[in-house]
């Protein structure tokens, strides 16, 4: 449907581009194919501002407090945090395993370095994820181009730097067209040290 | 053109500032 322009107010801090945050969840009952998981994301607010985005978040419950099988989605507006969608389908991802108890603070630190344009590969950066699953929690940062090995080698060692991440954490990298094939997202990763 | 970019710090400074009041 249609949805109206957000702009900055008056006197707010515009962000390099604007971003939508999504929601979603799923039904343990149901498959996990495309369709199901086109109706179980739902859009749930765009920002344009540093302030809009605080408002905006400060509202939000902290990943750390969902429980099941849930999802946070931070994308540019425009992009569907989907494998299928133009911006994404050559594209990837990094995955950072964290143990329970730490979603909420590398969410959020994750997401400041993308709304602060930290990473410098251009317009390579589609998005960021907060999965909430059961034994674990996983973050997830989109890239446009997953076989440009100079742009996801410079996502990670920021990603590196900007959470703070001791030098031996794992971090896996995933092309969508692979998530694709094996109906998976954090599955059959290509293993970084 | 030119980008916007602002430090964790920035950031943060924002968050408590009487726009986002």
């Amino acid at each position: 449907g249609k949805r109206k322009t957000v702009t900055p107010g008056v006197g707010e801090h515009p962000l390099q581009y604007n971003y939508t945050f999504w929601y979603s969840r799923r039904t343990p009952s149901r498959p996990a194919n495309t369709q199901s998981y086109e109706q179980n994301i739902k859009q749930i607010g765009t920002v344009a501002s540093v302030e809009q985005f605080w408002k905006f978040y400060s509202h939000l419950v902290r990943p750390g407090d969902l429980t099941g099988h849930s999802d946070f989605h931070l994308f540019k507006e425009g992009i569907k945090p989907m494998w299928e969608d133009e911006a994404n389908k050559n594209g990837g991802k990094w995955i950072i395993r964290l143990r329970k108890g730490l979603a909420s603070r590398f969410w959020e630190n994750i997401i400041l370095a993308m709304l602060g344009e930290q990473f410098m590969v251009g317009e390579e950066i589609c998005g960021v994820v907060v999965s909430i699953r059961f034994q674990e929690d996983i973050l997830s940062i989109w890239n446009k181009t997953a076989n440009d090995q100079v742009t996801t080698s410079r996502i990670r060692d920021t990603l590196r730097r900007v959470l703070n991440l001791p030098p031996n954490t794992i971090m896996e990298y995933k092309t969508h067209n692979d998530s694709l094939k094996d109906n998976s997202s954090f599955r059959n990763t290509k293993i970084s040290l | 053109g030119t980008r916007i970019i602002y430090d964790r710090k920035f950031l943060l400074d924002r968050r408590n500032s009487p726009l986002t009041q």
